[in-house]
Order: structure tokens, then C-alpha cells, then sequence
């Protein structure tokens, strides 16, 4: 299998002048004629001409201006054939690439790409994200677009970020508020080239609408009402009262929800919202009673429809607004209270017998009306007469039988109470019940009559049906009517049947039997021994168990384990320890920003403050530049986060892999960490220098190794040192590592030899191994401390073959770099290039890729981790002003 | 046998410099 392109045309450009870009030969044409010939796609087949060739010599010549975008590469047949047409050799492949360039831009799918978010919504975030494509060639610089945020709309600050690659648009932070802007516009730029000055670029516009949460408390327009409503009226609109609420107009985040809280215990009041304005309408359903309750205090509560946002759930707080309701009094004049009356009436009873009284009751004072005067209103047959002031209903005469029969047995008459004054009139229900016994005909009314006269038990049946009458009337007229009864039977003697002395027997009998049934209680005492109460004991604890007999007691030892996990005092740390697995970069508005991901809350100051106040990596103390968050956390787990690890070098390998645009040596990672048992807890510190105008003052303040590796990845000259040894470079990995004058960072396993001079080493320890964690790097140096540091560039391209030396110059600086399992996938090419370190010392750069289970260039031979514990794979000492010798040296 | 020559584009000089393409294995 052919495994790379034999030659290369270059797109766009007429490569005639390199003709002939290949030829061909067979050792046949020593001694006979051969014919050459070519045929394929670009030749014989469309596109027709591209390639033509010299028959006789086997020279190949490009013909026409190719494009890649259309025919990416071309397959040349190649033939040598007699003069009779026959083979002479088996057939060639020329494999012919097109070389891509750059010319095509970046064109977003969408012109403005659509997006929402709701508010309040974590940093990090993700919003949307934007697609683009570029028709140069894959996994190309030319092709590789770098979104990038240009504009934001409103511009108060920037509240969105980009992912450079990946064209994922997230939130910057936590503050959007939809109250202050609901929506933003942004404008993209992607570009070609990883964004560099040379590449085309295109704009698409985002726009982001922030939808609404409910994170807005609604309350009351006033802070308190006072209204007053007429006794016995219902109304529709006592009050209306406005809600004020933030949120989205008409969503539920809007819509209140006004509750009594207290005082409506009559549910006198209902509240009507209104949807459309949020106004509640205080209404009034049910009758008030002046003479009951002339103030009264609503407390009204207020709530949205929806439930509020978890942002402010805490901060809701149930407020009372108070509403004061003054009843007024209204005249109300005076009603039958209750509203009939039953009477009973026998044949005995005869002309202006009293059957009662019916008084009607004046409502403004709760008594009997003495303003009224009292009138018959329907009075069937004639039968009763009211007395005008009293009240007092008489027969009129005694009950004839034809008068029996015409009302059947039963009278419903009206009495009308007149209050002249007021020009109120109520009516009252008078309803006599016939005894029937007493008409049935002449003959036996005469009976009857005796026997009525004369038989009490008679009389005690009236009482019965008028009492029963007077439960079917109503409750009152209950007590009405059993007054009513009670009036009649006080004529007669009250006996009991004999039932009723049967149930006083029996009742005096079960109190007797008490005692004896309490004697044979047996009270919760255990089965079967005995139905009796158990004395209690004269010691208190009676008959509660000890301890030895449920089990042990617990001693005071053991209660005092049972605790609470202690909460360290400042839970801010704990709300810092996040994952820094992703890192990006944003240029925004002409500031760098960085985001650590993670979903951590990262405020734009301290985005902001990350960037500028880069500095002194102090252990655990100091926010050492981007990698503040990260620190914290590194520190506090006592070792490196390998995944963070991994992250950042991969994405600054990727990042500057495939760049060739002029840049400034600027980035630097400083890293050094001692772990293993019972060493102390490690730290991470990182200068990023990037932007043109860099304030390197802070530099003084790092100390002597950090400064030297700040200055190296500046480009900075630094002092020289002597000369370390005269059989640089090494031959080895070992004439690297233990320095004399090293200074190790921390108390790690240093070995340091004597017959180095003064070098700067950094050093690191092994990682111990834990779920999750990255497998510890074996380190072939054999010496106990590294530090990593990491340098990139695109100043002043190095090929990766150059291996650059010079011994002349004392002065040397060991930086060790790895690359710790690169993601998979990642293209790796171009990130073993060296800066340019200009006018600097000598230096040596040691990389390492581990387990990298990904493409890698060609030129690069990764030994199997597997097989072999440590994995060194490059190793170049530059020294620029040199001539190129070396080359790549491979130590397994 | 039977080869073919590509054209070195790289050289500084200006030469042609041609170099044998041999299959591979990859």
C-alpha cells in the first residue's frame, strides 16, 4: 500500500513550470523500445488532460491548473509497453496530490443562528452552538476554523464565551438577567487558519433571547388598605389591588396568586384575579353582620402562579399585607326570627284560647320588636287573631268540624309585623295542626272529646307529633315547638312508662357494677397471671428495665464518636474545588480571557484578575494566574489533577500544532509537585503570558527557577552557566538529570551529581496511582524531583528532525516536558516544534508522550508502553545560533 | 525494474533533484 503521495501539485497554481513533476523508467528500454504510457482520472477519464506524458522518455507533465476541491489527488497508471502494445512491466501507481490551499473561507450554515437561555443559568452553560465549513482540506490548517466573539449586543459586559474550536457558545458567568436584557446579539467571527492573520474569515450573527425564571418576588402596590362595607351586602368589587411583579408580563412568573392568610375565618371575602392586568378584585360573598363584628383585619399573602426559582426560593418570605375592613351598620328593622311558628289545637280548646305568641325580633338590637304592630295577613277560615302590640295569637272560636274539613286538618296562616316608621313590613308563618281525633264526626268527636279530656296518655301523643312538627320546622323552631309542648303537657302529670323505668334501673345497675369490673381489670398485665393490678414498685424506676436487659448501656465514649462530619469553616474552598477539565481560551473585546469549564461560577472580575495577576506560585497560598481554581484544588487533594493535566497540554499541543504564523514565545507552565507517602502536598503554578502589551513586572517576585523559565519561554536572555560538561549532549537520558546545584523543589528524592555546574532543574515525583488518575509517568531519568514546563511557539519554526546543539555555551537549562495521553485522536503534528529561544542558553528540551493512542507523525516512532516501562521520545538541545546538526533521537 | 521518479521541490539551489518512490508497507 502506498502510504504517501509520490508527488504533489500545488491547487490554484499553474504548475507547469515545474514539469515534468515525475518520469518513469524501465531497465527494458536498455534493449528494446519502450513505449510509456499513463492513463487514470485526470488523464484518460474526466477530468480529460490533466497529465500527459512523454512516450519516449516517460516524463510526466501537469497540463492544466488543478483544483483540490474538486479532485483532491490523482492516480497515475503507468505502463511500459513494447512495440507490439505488450506490458513490459507490471503496472506503476503515481500517486499525485493536490496540495491544498487556502482558498476558500469558513461559511456558517445559518447567516444568524437562534438561541435561548434562561437567566440565572450556571456559568458555563452551554447556549448554543454554531456550525461552519470549510471546503479546503480536512484536518488542514486551511480548514481549521477559530470562532471567535466579536461584538456583543447590548455591550455592558460580556456575558458570552466561545469555544474556539468546538464553536460552542456558553455563559460567561451567572448574572444574565432577563430584567435587564432579554436579549443579546453577538456577532462571530470564524476563521480559517486557527484564526491566524493569514486565514479567511466569515461573521454570523447569534442571537440569544434570555428566557424567563421566576426570580422576581411579586408584592402588593400599597403596603396596606383600609376600606369599609355595608352589613347584610354582597359585593363584586370591594377593592382591587395591583401586583407588582418583574418577571415576563402574562407568564405564570408573573401571575399572582393573592391568599388570605388570616382573618376571613367566615369566608366572607373571595379575591378574583384578573390575568391580563394582575389586579385581584376583592369581593364579598357572603353577608357580614354588623351587630357581630364591626372591624375586621384581612391579612393578605401574595405568590406567584409558578413556583419561584431555586435563586430566590430562600429568599422568599411570606409578607402580610393588611387589609382593614370596617363593617358599617345598616338599618335593618325586624323579621319573625325563626321565620314560622307551629301550633296545636284540639276541640277543646275554645273561643279566644291562647295558643302563644309570635314576636317578631328587631335586628339592630338583637330583641323583641317594640316597633311594630302585628296584623293578620292569610288566615284560612278566620281561625286565630294577633293581638297589634302583643303578639299574642288567639282562637278566634273554638275549631268547628266543618272548619276541620275545609282546612283538612291543618292551618298555614301569615301575620304580617308593620314598622311604620321604617315602612318595612316582614311576615311571619303560623301553622296550626288540627287534632284529628277530636273531628271525625259528631258522634265520635263526643267521645273523643271525653276521651281527650280525660286521658293523659292522649295528651302526651300531642306533645309527641308537636314536637316532631317542630323538628321538621327547623332547628329553632325545635326549641320554639318544644316550648310550644311544653305548654300544654304542664297541664297534665308527667309519668314515666314503663320503659322509662326500665332504663333508670338499668342504669343505676351498670354505675353499681363498675367498681366490680374494675376489680377483675386486668389492666396491661401479662397474660395469665391473674386479672389484677400490680403494685408499683417503691423504687422509681418501677418496672422499667435496666440496661443489661435490653443491652448495653452506651458508654459515654461511643456517643461522643457519633458526630456530625465536621464542615471546614470556610465552605467557600469546598465550592472552589471543580474540575478543570476543559480550558479554553476567548479573546474578548481585546482581552484575553480564560474559563476554566467545569461549571464553576467564575465572575468576569476574576476572569479578568486571573489574567492580569499572574504571579508568585506560592504553595497553596498564592493565586498563581489562570490556574488559581486549580491550585486550590491540587492542593487540597495533595496531588496533580492528571485530567487537568492532560487537558492543558494536549489543547496548547493542538492549539499551536498546525500554527506557522508569527507569534511571541509566551506561554510557559510551570509545574512542580512532590507527592508520594509522606511527603507534603504539591502545588501547581502557571504563568500565561499572552498579548503583545505584557507587564512582566511581576516576574521579579517569582523565585529564581520560576523566573529562569519565565525569561526562557519569554525569550529572554538568561545569566549562562558554565559549561556542565563537555560531552554534551548526552548520549543518554541520564546525562540529563541529577545536576550539580540543582535545586529540587520540595524534599522529593533528589540524586544530584557533582560533576555538573550550576543548571536549573526542576523536578517532579512519580504520581501515585489511583482510580481515575492518570497511571504515573515513569520517569527514566531516575532522579526523584521534575518540574514540568511546557513552552510553545510558532516563532521561528524548527522541523521536529532538527536536533539543534552546541556545547560552546556554558550555560544550560534542563526543561522537561511531557505530554500526558494526548487525547485520542489529536493530531500531535507540528507540537514537538521548538521556540525559538533568541540569543538564549543552551537548552534541553526532553518530551515524553505516553500511551498516546493516536495519530502521531510519522516521523516519530512511539515505543509500545506496554513492553517497555518508560517511553522517552524526543529529546533536542536548540541552539539557535548554531548550524542544524542532530537529529531526532529515540530512547525506548 | 520499473520506477518512478518525482521531482524534489525543496531543493534551495534550484536543481532538479529526483528521488525513486518506493513502495511501503504501512
Amino acid at each position: 500500500e502506498w502510504i504517501k503521495f509520490a508527488a504533489a501539485c500545488r491547487e490554484g497554481e499553474d504548475n507547469s513550470k515545474r514539469n515534468p513533476i515525475a518520469k518513469i523508467h524501465s531497465d527494458c528500454a536498455a534493449n528494446q523500445q519502450v513505449t510509456y504510457r499513463i492513463s487514470g482520472v485526470g488523464i484518460d477519464q474526466p477530468p480529460y488532460g490533466i497529465f500527459v506524458i512523454n512516450q519516449k522518455t516517460g516524463e510526466i507533465n501537469i497540463t492544466t491548473i488543478v483544483d483540490r476541491e474538486v479532485t483532491p489527488f490523482f492516480i497515475i497508471y503507468c505502463r511500459a509497453v513494447n512495440s507490439l502494445g505488450q506490458d513490459l512491466e507490471r503496472i506503476l501507481e503515481l500517486r499525485v496530490r493536490v496540495l491544498d490551499i487556502n482558498d476558500n473561507p469558513p461559511v456558517f450554515s445559518m447567516s444568524t443562528f437562534l438561541g435561548q437561555i434562561e437567566e440565572n443559568s450556571n456559568a458555563n452553560t452551554l447556549v448554543m452552538i454554531l456550525n461552519a465549513t470549510d471546503a479546503d482540506e480536512p484536518n488542514n490548517l486551511n480548514s481549521k476554523i477559530a470562532f471567535k466573539i466579536l461584538r456583543q449586543e447590548p455591550s455592558a459586559s460580556p456575558m458570552f464565551i466561545i469555544n474556539r474550536y468546538t464553536a460552542e457558545v456558553r455563559t460567561m458567568n451567572n448574572f444574565l438577567d432577563r430584567e435587564q436584557y432579554g436579549q443579546y446579539s453577538l456577532v462571530v467571527r470564524g476563521s480559517d487558519r486557527d484564526g491566524g492573520a493569514d486565514g479567511m474569515a466569515a461573521e454570523c450573527e447569534c442571537s440569544i433571547k434570555i428566557l424567563d425564571v421566576n426570580d422576581n418576588i411579586p408584592y402588593m402596590e400599597q403596603p396596606s388598605y383600609s376600606i369599609s362595607v355595608e352589613e347584610n351586602a354582597l359585593n363584586s368589587n370591594l377593592l382591587q389591588i395591583r401586583i407588582i411583579d418583574l418577571d415576563e408580563e402574562f407568564s405564570a412568573n408573573w401571575m399572582a396568586v393573592i391568599f388570605f392568610i388570616s382573618g376571613n375565618e367566615g369566608n366572607w371575602f373571595d379575591i378574583e384575579m384578573n390575568e391580563r392586568t394582575n389586579v385581584g378584585t376583592l369581593k364579598v360573598i357572603k353577608p357580614l353582620d354588623y351587630e357581630a363584628m364591626k372591624n375586621l383585619q384581612l391579612s393578605l399573602g401574595v405568590r406567584n402562579k409558578a413556583e419561584f426559582h431555586q435563586s430566590i426560593m430562600s429568599q422568599y418570605k411570606l409578607r402580610a399585607t393588611a387589609v382593614s375592613v370596617t363593617v358599617l351598620n345598616v338599618v335593618e328593622g325586624s323579621v319573625f326570627r325563626p321565620g314560622s311558628k307551629t301550633f296545636v289545637v284540639t276541640s277543646e280548646m275554645g273561643q279566644n284560647y291562647q295558643l302563644g305568641d309570635f314576636i317578631a325580633t328587631d335586628l339592630d338590637t338583637g330583641l323583641p320588636s317594640t316597633t311594630v304592630r302585628y296584623v293578620m295577613g292569610s288566615n284560612p277560615a278566620g281561625l286565630i287573631a294577633i293581638g297589634s302590640k302583643t303578639g299574642i295569637i288567639n282562637l278566634r272560636n273554638k275549631v268547628t268540624v266543618q272548619q276541620y274539613k275545609i282546612l283538612r286538618g291543618k292551618y298555614q296562616g301569615t301575620i304580617l309585623a308593620i314598622d311604620d316608621a321604617l315602612q318595612r313590613t316582614c311576615t311571619g308563618t303560623i301553622i296550626i295542626k288540627l287534632e284529628s281525633s277530636s273531628w271525625k264526626d259528631d258522634d265520635s268527636s263526643n267521645k273523643n272529646n271525653t276521651s281527650t279530656s280525660t286521658n293523659g296518655l292522649t295528651s302526651s301523643d300531642v306533645t309527641t307529633d308537636t314536637y316532631k312538627n317542630s323538628v321538621s320546622a327547623g332547628t329553632n323552631n325545635a326549641h320554639v315547638g318544644h316550648t310550644t309542648a311544653f305548654q300544654i303537657t304542664s297541664k297534665n302529670n308527667v309519668h314515666f312508662g314503663p320503659a322509662g323505668i326500665g332504663l333508670l334501673i338499668m342504669g343505676f345497675l351498670v354505675l353499681g357494677l363498675v367498681p366490680f369490673l374494675l376489680m377483675f381489670c386486668d389492666c396491661g398485665g401479662v397474660p395469665g397471671c391473674g386479672a389484677r393490678f400490680k403494685p408499683v414498685p417503691e423504687c422509681l424506676d418501677g418496672a422499667i428495665h435496666s440496661w443489661t436487659v435490653e443491652g448495653a448501656q452506651p458508654k459515654l465514649a461511643d456517643l461522643t464518636n457519633i458526630c456530625a462530619p465536621q464542615i471546614p469553616p470556610n465552605n467557600a474552598d469546598i465550592i472552589e474545588c471543580i474540575d478543570n477539565s476543559g480550558v479554553y481560551t476567548n479573546e474578548y473585546r481585546g482581552r484575553k480571557m480564560q474559563d476554566l469549564g467545569g461549571g464553576e461560577r467564575t465572575t468576569a472580575l476574576e476572569l479578568v484578575d486571573a489574567v492580569k495577576t499572574s504571579g508568585t506560585p506560592k504553595i497553596c497560598q498564592e493565586n498563581s494566574g489562570t490556574l488559581r481554581r486549580s491550585s486550590i484544588r491540587e492542593c487540597r487533594e495533595g496531588g496533580l489533577n492528571m485530567n487537568f493535566m492532560e487537558s492543558y497540554f494536549c489543547q496548547k499541543a493542538y492549539a499551536y500544532a498546525d500554527e506557522d504564523e508569527a507569534r511571541p514565545s509566551n506561554d510557559c507552565l510551570l509545574i512542580y509537585d512532590i507527592e508520594g507517602v509522606g511527603s507534603p502536598a504539591g502545588s501547581v503554578g502557571c504563568c500565561s503570558f499572552i498579548g503583545e502589551d505584557l507587564d512582566d513586572s511581576y516576574l521579579d517576585t517569582l523565585g529564581t527557577k520560576f523566573k529562569k523559565l519565565a525569561d526562557i519561554s519569554l525569550g529572554k536572555e538568561v545569566e549562562p552557566y558554565p559549561d556542565p560538561d563537555p560531552s554534551w549532549p548526552p548520549d543518554s537520558t541520564e546525562l540529563i538529570c541529577p545536576l550539580q546545584g540543582t535545586e529540587p523543589i520540595g524534599s522529593g528524592h533528589s540524586h544530584i551529581s557533582p560533576h555538573f555546574g550550576t543548571t536549573t532543574i526542576i523536578s517532579e515525583s512519580n504520581y501515585p496511582s489511583e482510580p481515575g488518575v492518570q497511571h504515573p509517568i515513569p520517569d527514566p531519568l531516575g532522579y526523584g524531583n521534575v518540574t514540568l514546563t511546557e513552552s510553545y511557539t510558532t516563532l521561528g519554526t524548527l522541523k521536529p528532525s532538527v536536533h539543534v546543539h552546541d556545547n560552546r555555551h556554558a550555560s544550560n537549562v534542563v526543561v522537561t516536558e511531557r505530554v500526558v495521553g494526548p487525547i485520542s485522536g489529536a493530531n500531535l503534528h507540528g507540537m514537538l516544534e521548538m521556540p525559538d529561544l533568541r540569543d538564549g542558553s543552551n537548552v534541553i528540551v526532553t518530551e515524553r508522550v505516553i500511551t498516546p493512542g493516536s495519530s502521531l507523525p510519522s516521523t516519530l516512532t512511539i515505543p509500545d508502553p506496554r513492553e517497555s516501562s518508560n517511553v522517552v521520545v524526543t529529546e533536542r538541545v536548540i541552539q539557535p545560533t548554531s548550524g542544524l546538526v542532530g537529529n531526532l533521537s529515540v530512547h525506548p | 525494474e520499473f520506477q518512478i521518479q518525482v521531482r524534489d521541490y525543496n531543493t534551495k539551489n534550484g536543481t532538479i533533484k529526483w528521488h525513486s518512490v518506493r513502495r511501503q508497507k504501512r
